[in-house]
């Protein structure tokens, strides 16, 4: 069957790149100009480090995350831009000095809880909400 | 580079330099603001030796139960977290075990409070009856701007071995609203509950509705007051009857621990 097949000729496509295709682990996560696409980062705040262990009970310190990349055109879906963010990197690219690129910011947080002792010994636990970064967008 | 925020991926863009001492503690300053603290809490060693431990294992239980509930990411804690009601029936659990009281309080509330004993007054069989055991716990911490969704009161039990092992004994809660020098203090009933005089474990008892008055006038610390009767009303010493007060083991005195949730609509100052 294999020598029936025909050598089809590739089509001739303009490769625009994919706006819908994600970034798999071997795709490079860097925009055309080698900077990086908006992505959540790591970032790890030490309860130990501050010195707190004496008074906070749990946990000895949490990953709060936080955003950082390019936001140029094309903005693919990895990015998870807003219409607005899209519309308004078009526009830069028309207009660079007078309108920004969209920014890279949080686009879902959550909650982390701290264990602790007040100064009567009483034990507190208290939740703090928006204080994790799920996932990073342009906006 | 001992700043306390540390990034392991990629030099970050913000310029890496040792902060000077004052610039530290403003930064310290800053992060207690945002965890809603005044400053850092100093707890201090109680008088003769170290505080009870029941209450903080307590709390560490219910620590773990709120933060695998955030890692599943249920912002604002949607999920139910799966404890066990533990108020309309007496609720006998070892203290490993000890379930928080409600499933949607816990993953609904904002802060969630544990206050140690305070002082405790016994009347015991060298007294009169009724026999009675007080607690007295200090206020003063609760934040304004907070609505309490649910306190309960925790005291362990003992097995008692006197000669009722069997019998059954029904546990009074009331919230000493005022103390008349004169006459018996006027009391105020929260919860009741039945249980063997063999049962041994955690008893939880439903004070939520002490709190409509420790939020008016928070000034007082809050009164309790244990009463145990046997089913043909005779009073019994709550000590000969298992009930651990301060002179138990630290890991079981008892606390009382109080669900808050922020007030949606913040009570407004009168003028």
């Amino acid at each position: 069957a294999v020598k029936h097949l025909k050598k089809r000729q590739p089509k001739k496509t303009n490769d625009l790149p994919h706006p819908n295709k994600l970034p798999g682990i071997f795709d490079d996560i860097h925009s055309t100009d080698g900077r990086q696409v908006c992505r959540r980062h790591e970032l790890y705040v030490s309860f130990q480090d501050l010195g707190w262990l004496d008074w906070v009970i749990a946990p000895q310190g949490y990953s709060a995350y936080y955003c950082e990349g390019e936001c140029a055109f094309p903005l693919d879906s990895c990015m998870n831009a807003t219409n607005h963010a899209i519309l308004q990197s078009l526009v830069h690219l028309m207009k660079p000095e007078t309108v920004p690129k969209a920014c890279c910011a949080p686009t879902k947080l959550s909650a982390t809880s701290v264990l602790y002792y007040d100064n009567n010994n009483n034990v507190i636990l208290k939740k703090h909400r928006n204080m994790v970064v799920k996932s990073c967008g342009c906006h | 580079s001992s700043s306390f925020l540390r990034n392991h991926l990629h030099p970050s863009s913000f310029l890496q330099r040792r902060l000077s001492g004052r610039e530290k503690r403003e930064m310290q300053r800053e992060i207690l603001s945002i965890l809603g603290l005044p400053g850092r809490p100093r707890p201090k060693a109680p008088p003769g030796g170290k505080p009870p431990s029941s209450a903080p294992l307590f709390m560490l239980d219910l620590y773990h139960a709120m933060a695998s509930e955030e890692e599943d990411g249920e912002v604002g804690g949607e999920t139910e977290v799966a404890w066990s009601r533990g108020v309309s029936r007496p609720v006998l659990t070892s203290l490993s075990t000890q379930s928080p009281p409600l499933g949607r309080v816990i993953s609904h509330a904002d802060m969630v409070m544990s206050f140690v004993n305070m002082v405790e007054h016994d009347r015991d069989i060298f007294h009169q009856k009724p026999y009675w055991k007080e607690f007295r716990f200090d206020l003063t911490q609760i934040p304004t701007g907070e609505s309490v969704t649910a306190a309960e009161f925790r005291i362990y039990k003992m097995r008692s071995f006197t000669r009722h092992i069997n019998k059954t004994l029904h546990i009074s809660i009331y919230e000493i609203i005022k103390e008349q020098s004169n006459r018996e203090s006027d009391l105020f009933l929260l919860d009741i509950q039945e249980l063997r005089a063999g049962d041994e474990g955690w008893l939880v008892f439903d004070v939520t509705a002490a709190s409509n008055h420790w939020l008016l006038n928070r000034r007082n610390n809050l009164g309790l007051r244990l009463y145990v009767e046997t089913d043909d009303g005779h009073s019994v010493d709550p000590g000969l009857a298992g009930l651990l007060g301060r002179q138990g083991p630290r890991s079981k005195q008892p606390f009382m621990v109080t669900f808050f949730r922020a007030n949606q609509n913040p009570i407004r100052a009168t003028r």
